[in-house]
């Protein structure tokens, strides 16, 4: 990406190569363009001695010393789509989202000059590994268990999946949270996209307590498309146009005054540019205005030159389409319909679009998959935040830059959105941290990255933590977390106990004889989880003690002291207020109580533990549910 | 012919790989074997789509209803669900 990592703070460092070529990222997607330069090796020594993966090479795909990996997963037949049996990405997707965990630095990055900068992902000098689950149809369970068993078995550091279901499902009849358990108990962190089905609330899916959710974030680089009226008005809307069209009006028609009556459209229907609704014969060369946004075929196919669209939503999100296009808000669209129903020849112009810098960055975006998590309630998800609005990142040259019929721009790299692109910000920086802490477990890593993230605000994002969790994700402060809320396979058993699973299952699990009977049955808010939410089915006064356990990986001799922060209707009390810690690796517990009555949704706080160079901070939650 | 269309990919997941879990042509013969036993109409080969063993136990298959009801009562089976499709985020 082109400005991601400088808008975190994450800068260059020649230095890191050598540590960050020992980390192995998997990529679970759509495969990878190997010839982007985002992936060339050079510079690169072999494999580190750990991988044991392979690359399912053909005629026509190679891997090398920077992209070590590259197996495919096909349970079904292919049946057309334009997929090939074969790791490379003909989708683009997965190109993208590795480059943005762990691509190489490529200068004069842009796509058609927009975003211009150094793309790079988190870790630079980081080997990649691609397993390719993804295809034309989606992504089956079948096929991402596949991958993980090899993944996990290959030698990979970190997992990146960028790819969710549309419901929630329990832990165990779900192929990502059985894959990323397994993972987990070898040592391998999950980090998983939140999911795009925001912003309702509890529509997040991928929830499970040993993985990573991350939801998507707005940069400070803002793509905005001017449009011109022949009035001599200007209107800015929101879009990713990469087309520049002569300097001159072009004829403007309001798509509900060019209805396919052949084929059955009125005017009510075709406002909309539904496929097929507009006449050929009206529209063609002229800059069609649609009542809706959509993704510019029906205007493209009949012939237009380029659309204008209002829309009240998609509003923080600029999306490509296959013609010259803008989207405008519903103000502006209303100025320019009463401009086309103001003259018998209306005409207009979209530019090419440029950036501005958004100073409202970061608030998680409109279509962020939101909390409260449905599986395990007082488990706040997601977990944190990071960018994933107009990513610029590397692209397959085997699609093109929308994958709709019309659109044959062939590009090295593209600019999309989605919880997909955030997912591989949180990977980067999870290969990061294990870069600088290779034996941390992925709860710990986890941990790091959730306690160091930036605080966000609810003036910006109205659901708060079921938003943005932790908050935005920090690399730079994520190597320094000074305390760990760590957790292993045996506190997720127990946490599976409390959440009724059965022994006989358990101990299928943990391959041991793990029995329910025999541990502490950890009620949910008793996870070892650097985040609280306590949920209440009613409006009174509900009180609950949280256990936890911090290690010290900060100073050997510190100590840290506790600051809440709780808004009215919380009242947190930690037990002790203190804590000395005369080691590194020490471990010490205390409880946390919250009393809530929930007078609204729901009520944050934070506890942050101190020691005058660390902050250690934790969102508190309390929702009615 | 009409069972056979009735299939579907299922998971069939078994929690760690056993000690004897062997390299993948055990893994497999084991899953194909109990898969036999709950397949009507369909040979074992056929119908196994991954046998998984290198991180975790279980495989894929294609099964009907009813023959994933009985795999999941199955001793060693943790659970059993349909290979649904997830999307790109």
């Amino acid at each position: 990406t082109t400005r991601s990592w400088d808008f975190m703070g994450l800068l260059d460092e020649a230095s890191r190569t050598r540590l960050e070529s020992d980390v192995i990222v998997g990529m679970l997607d759509t495969g990878i363009w190997p010839e982007s330069k985002s992936f060339t090796d050079e510079g690169f020594g072999p494999p580190p001695p750990k991988w044991k993966g392979k690359c399912q090479s053909s005629s026509n795909f190679t891997c090398n010393n920077k992209l070590i990996g590259a197996r495919f997963y096909r349970s079904n037949p292919v049946e057309g789509g334009g997929d090939i049996l074969s790791p490379r990405d003909t989708e683009g997707h997965g190109t993208h989202t590795s480059s943005t965990a762990a691509g190489n630095l490529v200068a004069q990055a842009s796509l058609f000059g927009l975003g211009l900068g150094t793309s790079r992902g988190g870790v630079p000098s980081a080997r990649v590994a691609v397993y390719k689950i993804c295809w034309s149809d989606g992504c089956s369970d079948a096929d991402i268990l596949a991958a993980f068993d090899d993944a996990i078995a290959d030698g990979v550091d970190v997992i990146s999946i960028s790819v969710g279901g549309s419901i929630p499902r329990e832990y165990f009849k779900d192929s990502i949270a059985i894959g990323a358990f397994h993972a987990m108990k070898n040592g391998i962190l999950t980090s998983n996209s939140a999911g795009n089905t925001g912003p309702g609330s509890a529509t997040i899916s991928n929830v499970s307590p040993w993985s990573l959710s991350v939801a998507a974030s707005t940069i400070d680089r803002k793509f905005v498309t001017k449009v011109k009226l022949g009035n001599g008005k200007a209107f800015e809307g929101i879009s990713v146009n990469t087309f520049q069209l002569e300097d001159k009006m072009f004829p403007l028609i309001y798509a509900g005054d060019a209805p396919n009556s052949t084929a059955g459209f009125n005017g009510s229907l075709s406002r909309f540019c539904f496929p097929g609704s507009l006449d050929m014969n009206l529209v063609q060369g002229k800059i069609v205005f649609c009542d809706e946004i959509g993704d510019g075929t029906t205007a493209l196919s009949s012939g237009a030159i380029g659309t204008i669209m209002q829309d009240a939503n998609f509003l923080d999100v600029a999306f490509v389409f296959p013609l010259p296009a803008s989207k405008l808000d519903l103000n502006a669209g209303s100025k320019v319909f009463q401009y086309l129903r103001s003259t018998s020849n209306p005409e207009a112009n979209i530019e090419k679009s440029t950036t501005i810098d958004d100073l409202s960055a970061p608030f998680v975006v409109s279509f962020s998959s939101r909390g409260p998590n449905q599986i395990t309630l007082d488990i706040l998800k997601p977990d944190l935040t990071a960018p994933g609005v107009d990513i610029l990142a590397s692209w397959s040259e085997d699609a093109t830059v929308t994958s709709l019929a019309g659109d044959n721009r062939v590009v090295p790299f593209n600019i999309i959105s989605g919880t997909s692109m955030s997912c591989p910000h949180a990977t980067g920086t999870a290969a990061y941290v294990k870069s600088f802490h290779p034996t941390w477990s992925p709860a710990a890593i986890k941990s790091a990255l959730m306690t160091t993230a930036f605080p966000m605000t609810p003036k910006l994002n109205a659901d708060a933590e079921f938003a943005y969790g932790a908050g935005h994700l920090n690399p730079v402060n994520a190597i320094n977390p000074g305390l760990v809320y760590d957790a292993t396979e045996i506190d997720y058993i127990k946490f599976l106990c409390g959440q009724g699973f059965s022994t006989n299952n358990l101990s299928l699990v943990t391959g041991d004889q793990s029995n329910c009977s025999d541990v502490r049955k950890t009620a949910a808010s008793d996870l070892n989880y650097p985040s609280f939410a306590l949920s209440i089915k009613t409006r009174r006064l509900v009180s609950r003690v949280f256990h936890r356990t911090v290690t010290n990986v900060g100073l050997p001799v510190s100590t840290y002291k506790a600051i809440i922060q709780a808004a009215p209707g919380l009242k947190v009390t930690v037990r002790p207020a203190t804590l000395s810690f005369s080691s590194l690796g020490q471990k010490i517990s205390f409880t946390v109580r919250i009393k809530a009555k929930t007078a609204g949704k729901l009520i944050s706080g934070s506890l942050t533990w101190d020691d005058g160079v660390h902050l250690v901070r934790s969102p508190i939650v309390t929702f009615v549910n | 012919s009409q069972a056979s269309d009735d299939r579907k990919v299922y998971v069939v997941y078994m929690g760690k790989p056993s000690e004897v879990e062997g390299g993948f042509s055990a893994a497999s013969a084991r899953h194909a074997n109990m898969l036999q036993q709950v397949l009507t109409t369909s040979d074992a080969s056929n119908s196994l789509v991954y046998s998984y063993h290198r991180s975790f136990s279980g495989f894929a298959a294609r099964l009907n209803d009813d023959e994933a009801r009985k795999l999941a009562e199955m001793e060693g089976v943790v659970s059993v669900f349909v290979s649904e499709k997830k999307e790109l985020h």
